[in-house]
């Protein structure tokens, strides 16, 4: 594995979105993940539609059937996936545009299709293996304990104490191998995490945060997706 | 020996504040980090009543701050756009993760190599 890693050097992550005042987070985590798949697949990086997600995407746990993806109210990576995996893909953002409610009709048009899943899975809790999966198959779907991004400004973030009930849903695009801590007296490596709050929030949109113990349940819930090429029909 | 008058980072982790730090002074510096906060980000809100609670909202969120500061040394927590918002409020409106006790259900990702 190689000590550093970043996908956005490798042009496989769209710019930072905005999910607003909507409990969306899952549908941008979810359309990074595959949106990073597709420029894998297919070559060309291509920003889609969480609105689709939002409005159409109500998939329901199989183990858990009253838990079901549920537009501003949340929703799950996973359960989206296999959404998308039954819908036959997501739209181009431009076609299908996110607005921040989900007071609206499904408006999904199939012809329209950007990225399709072609299948998914989730990572195991061992860091080298959530590395081993982002450097081969793209940006990955995590969940986090998001109780200290509210006041988070920028720096590598490695609270001594924090819970790993996970509440937000984001993207882990890479990884660094040393950022100083001061406290600590020592280089520690981080995780490089897009977020969906805008580009005013954390380091330009972006979330580092420490790697090594699970901090904030970081790695325990990451999923992988693999694309499919599709050409509108 | 030689003593340096240069003050360096080492320095100023040993400089501690002997101003006065009574509720008047940390009142005044709410009031100036709130009104930056509303210039920064935009925000108005629709009457005083709401005003005045978003700004006992807002100071409770810079104790925070400090707090994750205390816990979270090697980040920056300070005021950002969601401060006038409580921690309640917060979750319900930028968060959305699902809880979910296993993903039991979804395939595992099998296991790669790392040594190569």
């Amino acid at each position: 594995l190689p000590e550093d890693f970043d996908w956005r050097d490798h042009g496989a992550v769209t710019g930072v979105k905005n999910q607003g005042s909507c409990g969306s987070c899952w549908s941008f985590s979810t359309t990074g993940a595959l949106e990073g798949a597709n420029f894998l697949a297919t070559g060309k990086l291509v920003s889609l539609s969480e609105q689709q997600l939002v409005d159409c995407d109500h998939e329901c746990d199989p183990d858990e059937p009253r838990s079901c993806d549920s537009g501003c109210n949340g929703g799950l990576m996973t359960t989206a996936y296999e959404y998308a995996l039954k819908a036959g893909g997501l739209e181009p953002e431009a076609d299908y545009p996110y607005s921040g409610t989900d007071r609206g009709t499904c408006k999904f048009d199939k012809s329209k299709i950007a990225a399709s899943v072609a299948n998914f899975s989730v990572v195991s809790l061992d860091e080298e293996q959530i590395a081993a999966n982002l450097v081969k198959h793209g940006p990955l779907s995590v969940g986090i304990n998001a109780v200290f991004m509210q006041t988070y400004i920028g720096g590598v973030s490695c609270p001594y104490i924090c819970g790993k009930h996970l509440d937000h849903g984001v993207l882990l695009v890479g990884y660094g191998s040393a950022a100083y801590s001061p406290i600590r007296l020592k280089d520690k490596p981080y995780w490089i995490i897009k977020n969906s709050w805008g580009e005013n929030w954390g380091e330009k949109g972006y979330y580092k945060i420490c790697r090594g113990r699970n901090v904030c349940g970081v790695d325990s819930m990451v999923s992988t997706v693999t694309a499919i090429h599709t050409k509108p029909q | 020996s030689f003593i340096s008058t240069t003050p360096t980072n080492d320095d100023d982790q040993l400089i501690r504040q002997v101003v006065s730090n009574t509720p008047e002074d940390n009142d005044l510096t709410s009031h100036h980090h709130f009104t930056n906060f509303l210039q920064k980000y935009g925000k108005s809100y629709k009457d005083a009543d709401e005003h005045a609670y978003r700004f006992s909202v807002f100071t409770s969120n810079l104790r925070r701050a400090k707090r994750h500061q205390k816990l979270d040394p090697s980040a920056i927590h300070g005021v950002t756009q969601f401060s006038d918002l409580t921690p309640n409020e917060f979750k319900i409106k930028h968060l959305g993760l699902r809880k979910k006790v296993t993903l039991s259900n979804a395939n595992q990702a099998p296991i790669l190599p790392t040594n190569d």
